[in-house]
């Protein structure tokens, strides 16, 4: 984030870091226990699921606490129209974790909005572990923004008739104060207050670099993928749970070692 | 592990704590 804040533990709680290969790749939020919502394009690229995995209950990537969990990826749901009408069109993704996520003051799911929500006079805020400068520079702590939503007639006069807009995008960014979501923040909520809860109404998607005050952050609206998210959540099982098995012929093996062992401990 | 979040927030997709509600809000 450019022009971000330090945050504290408990604030944001539904933020989730994805990492790849060790290293954090994009954000994400916690939807419910299975579920985290984040960028379709921090999965664009080919690479081996079993090399992303999670954590929540962080605000220092290089500390993990008492409070912070870890978990690797079930699945995950790319939204069907991704770069199919824009380069970063659709850009949505449902990750399935492959355990539970255990809910505290640290750890908690951000609501989704109604389709119908009225977006004007909103406070809105971002989260993220991107980048802090336009020349690449990384901080490992949990940085905040309060960005202003913009119009989107505005918002597509600024970016010019080469980068159009979608319907299913948001724009934010505070110009005056240069805060602008960067690379790295990626799949982050942009999160806003409605009658003391917070309503998660757009996921960091893409934005011309991050230091030019006239391009503002490019969100996906999630309130126009509300169906597609909540069809994919109710009717997508939970992954199987492994549980502590030992089969009839291993337990006899087991018992008779036991046996055993216990007769020569008695000679 | 919270126990203070019942089950009613219409928007949450959650099934056992409410959404949107953070521990500790910010001034």
């Amino acid at each position: 984030l450019l022009g971000g804040e330090l945050t504290i533990d408990r604030k944001w709680p539904w933020q989730v870091s994805i990492h790849y290969a060790g290293f954090h790749v994009c954000g994400g939020s916690i939807l419910n226990a299975y579920w985290v919502l984040t960028a379709a394009h921090c999965f664009a690229r080919e690479k081996r699921l079993q090399t992303f995995d999670m954590y929540v209950g962080i605000t220092n990537l290089e500390v993990a606490n008492k409070h912070t969990q870890w978990f690797e990826i079930n699945q995950v749901i790319i939204h069907p129209t991704f770069e199919m009408f824009h380069p970063v069109g659709g850009d949505v993704a449902l990750v399935q974790s492959k355990s539970a996520i255990v809910f505290s003051d640290y750890v908690l799911p951000i609501c989704l909005p109604s389709s119908n929500l009225n977006l004007s006079d909103l406070s809105c805020w971002t989260t993220g572990w991107g980048m802090v400068s336009p020349q690449g520079e990384t901080g490992k702590d949990l940085l905040e923004a309060q960005l202003p939503l913009i119009p989107k007639f505005q918002c597509q006069l600024l970016y010019g008739l080469t980068s159009y807009l979608l319907p299913e995008m948001l724009c934010a960014g505070d110009i005056k104060n240069m805060k602008n979501v960067c690379e790295g923040d990626s799949g982050s909520p942009l999160v806003c207050k409605v009658n003391q809860t917070w309503l998660q109404i757009g996921i960091v998607s893409w934005g011309r670099g991050c230091a030019q005050p006239l391009y503002p952050g490019v969100f996906a609206n999630v309130s126009y993928f509300l169906n597609w998210i909540r069809y994919n959540m109710e009717t997508i099982p939970d992954p199987p749970q492994l549980t502590p098995f030992v089969s009839s012929s291993l337990r006899a093996t087991v018992s008779s070692f036991v046996t055993i062992m216990g007769s020569l401990l008695v000679l | 592990v919270s126990h203070r979040h019942p089950k009613s927030q219409p928007n949450s997709l959650s099934s056992d704590v409410a959404c949107g509600q953070p521990a500790l809000h910010g001034k």
